[in-house]
């Protein structure tokens, strides 16, 4: 575990904190991709299956569990307690175009054929696009709350910390996963215009908005 | 690169 390691996960955390507390305070998930947090929650639950099977420390295994309860909540209040307040109609991407691409690739490109390390693939390839929805979203509405855009941007900062996580551990143990570091770049880049937006408007207090 | 490492990455 490494500084940035430490910043990634705990500004995931942050990040899914944000999103539930927003819902809740509101009452409403608008502005909010059920698509995006379905997407993740398949993320979740086809990566950590592991914690059946492998134990790696207390921190991991409590991390995880707040992941996938976190993800069960939202879920449960976009498509139940306040699926009234849920935008279906500017949540309109197609998110089999994500998930057959990324089950195609992760039975191609792994590091071992077996269910559990394809699962593992697959989770890390579908967590680089799943933000793809909430983007698109944003793009349709042309503007996003801030609170939502606070939400994007410590979930979109816990990848990029991790990819400084990668080069410490290249450096420090020459330890390095080319999967999770050429998805995490990936992932990264996606969010790339969003950081620039949100620098340039977001916090100069000014709303995000998507030029007409 | 180490493939039989358990994913210690959240």
């Amino acid at each position: 575990m490494n500084i940035f390691r430490l910043a990634g996960d705990l500004s995931h955390v942050v990040a899914v904190i944000i999103l539930l507390l927003k819902i809740w305070k509101t009452r409403s998930c608008a502005g909010i991709s059920g698509k995006s947090q379905l997407l993740f929650a398949i993320v979740y639950l086809t990566r950590y299956l592991d914690l059946f099977t492998t134990y790696v420390s207390l921190y991991n295994s409590i991390m995880k569990i707040l992941f996938l309860s976190a993800s069960g909540a939202t879920l449960y209040f976009m498509y139940g307690k306040f699926r009234g307040t849920y935008d279906h109609n500017h949540d309109t991407f197609r998110i089999e175009f994500l998930l057959i691409p990324c089950g195609l690739l992760s039975l191609v490109i792994n590091h071992e054929f077996t269910v559990m390390e394809i699962l593992w693939t697959f989770s890390i390839y579908l967590e680089s696009v799943a933000i793809l929805p909430q983007l698109f979203m944003v793009s349709k509405t042309g503007e996003a709350e801030s609170i939502t855009s606070h939400y994007l941007f410590a979930l979109g900062s816990y990848r990029a910390l991790y990819l400084l996580n990668w080069i410490h551990r290249y450096i420090a143990e020459s330890h390095y996963d080319l999967i999770a570091i050429f998805a995490g770049i990936v992932q990264t880049i996606l969010y790339c215009d969003f950081f620039y937006l949100y620098i340039t408007k977001v916090l100069k207090g000014k709303k995000l908005q998507l030029p007409a | 690169d180490d493939d039989d490492e358990v994913h210690d990455e959240l």
